[in-house]
């Protein structure tokens, strides 16, 4: 573990603790798209498959649980939850995420790690994780106004990515000396489209203006 | 398995 990495799954953990934390003190989920956090599920459960048959470390397990039970947990709340569920902005996320499934499922049968079922759907997971972000940008696009909270959110998902990366070029130097190209690429992609949302996050955050993104 | 590394990462 180095300090890259760490840096990398705390932010991602403080991503989805301030989304939980907006839901739940403001009993609302407007500007958040449902159909990202229906995708960061599948992300999840595809990637912890081996949750309960290979142990890396308490802390490795400890946050597979985490962000399979807060992943649920949001969708129950948006889904489900009597109050929560009529905030949800029904009109404006519209993208066909269901439409990125397939395309990352046949790459990760042309492209997997291994040819066995679960690097198969661990490989899904990496191309899915990086395209999933997709219907929360268009949601932001047409959010007239951002909150700060959904946000910050956002910036973390994306930064803890970044992260990683920084960790992966970190390992490549001091341990592992190969190369991965799945992480590696998908993961490249996945920050890139954040690229816009850092421009005018860092914008309104240093003009102490609210987030706006061109439609 | 798989590549060195991965599979201790989330």
């Amino acid at each position: 573990m180095n300090i890259f990495r760490l840096a990398g799954d705390m932010t991602h953990l403080l991503s989805i603790v301030v989304l939980l934390l907006k839901i739940r003190t403001t009993k609302s989920c407007a500007g958040i798209s449902l159909k990202t956090q229906e995708l960061y599920v599948i992300v999840f459960i595809t990637r912890y498959l081996d949750l309960f048959t290979r142990y890396v470390s308490f802390y490795n397990t400890a946050m597979k649980l985490v962000f399979i039970g807060t992943s649920v947990a949001i969708v129950w709340y948006m889904r489900l939850h009597k109050v929560v569920k009529q905030t949800y902005s029904r009109d404006e996320d519209t993208f066909k995420h269901y439409l990125l499934i397939p395309p990352c499922f046949i790459l990760a049968l042309l492209i997997p790690l291994e040819f066995t079922v679960t690097e198969i759907l661990w490989s899904f997971s990496i191309y899915l994780e990086a395209v999933a972000i997709l219907p929360q940008l268009l949601l932001l696009q047409r959010s007239s106004n951002i909150d700060n909270l959904t946000g910050s959110y956002v910036f973390l998902l994306g930064a803890y990515r970044a992260l990683y990366i920084v960790n992966w070029v970190y390992r490549f130097f001091t341990e592992t000396h190969k190369i991965r190209w799945i992480p590696w690429i998908s993961g490249l992609v996945q920050t890139a489209l954040y690229a816009d949302f850092f421009y005018y996050y860092i914008k309104s955050w240093k003009n102490h203006e609210k987030l706006r993104l061109p439609a | 398995p798989g590549d060195g590394g991965s599979k201790d990462e989330l």
